[in-house]
């Protein structure tokens, strides 16, 4: 375990709060992409299958447990809840996600390190967790109403992935035979998302002014 | 190789 490693959990954990707490005390989620929430729950339930079998930490074990717990916490709350749901943007949040899962699913069966169930699922996992975030960028780009708690969670999820990259290259100049370009290629794609995000919500917040995606 | 070293993060 790094700084990079240990931070990059704790913002992806505040991410994750930051989320939920709009979500349960404002009881809107409003702005929020149920899709994007969607593919994270996907992530997490076909990343973490070894949650029982394989023992690593009690912290890893406790962060998995967060993860799904809140994922799935969040997309019941966008489905069911019956305030929360009313807030919901289905009009705007129509990307089609499927079209995201399927090529992630063909491409996990095409590369990966080992063809077995459990490591196919782990790398359709990090594909999916790359492109996962084009919802929610999309539906920021039609609504404009970006709310400081939605720019957070962007914010967030973005910074969580960069630490991440940090971590890749500390480990890989410190284990020697820590080399993992499947994941490391998937994580640096997903980093670039949120690229242009960074761009406009630093700008917006040097300028102190409400950030705004351009068109 | 160790176990999967890469399966020890999130």
């Amino acid at each position: 375990m790094n700084i990079f490693r240990l931070s990059g959990d704790m913002t992806h954990l505040m991410s994750v709060i930051v989320l939920l707490l709009k979500i349960h005390t404002i009881k809107s989620c409003a702005g929020i992409s149920l899709k994007t929430q969607e593919l994270y729950a996907l992530v997490f339930a076909t990343r973490y299958l070894d949650i029982f079998t394989d023992f690593v930490s009690v912290y890893n074990t406790i962060m998995k447990l967060i993860f799904l717990a809140t994922s799935f916490s969040i997309v019941w709350y966008m489905r069911h809840h019956k305030i929360v749901r009313r807030s919901y943007d289905k009009e705007q949040d129509t990307f089609r996600h499927l079209f995201l899962i399927l090529p992630c699913l063909i491409l996990a069966l095409v590369v990966n390190e080992k063809f077995t169930f459990k490591e196919v699922m782990w790398t359709f996992s990090l594909y999916v967790e790359a492109v996962a975030i084009l919802p929610q960028l999309v539906l920021l780009q039609r609504t404009k109403n970006i709310d400081n708690l939605t720019g957070q969670y962007v914010f967030l999820l973005g910074a969580y992935r960069a630490l991440y990259i940090l971590n890749w290259i500390y480990r890989y100049l410190t284990e020697k035979h820590f080399v993992h370009w499947i994941t490391w290629i998937s994580g640096l794609v997903q980093t670039l998302l949120y690229a242009d995000f960074f761009y406009y919500y630093i700008n917006s917040w040097k300028n102190n002014v409400r950030l705004q995606l351009p068109a | 190789r160790p176990k999967d070293d890469a399966k020890d993060e999130l």
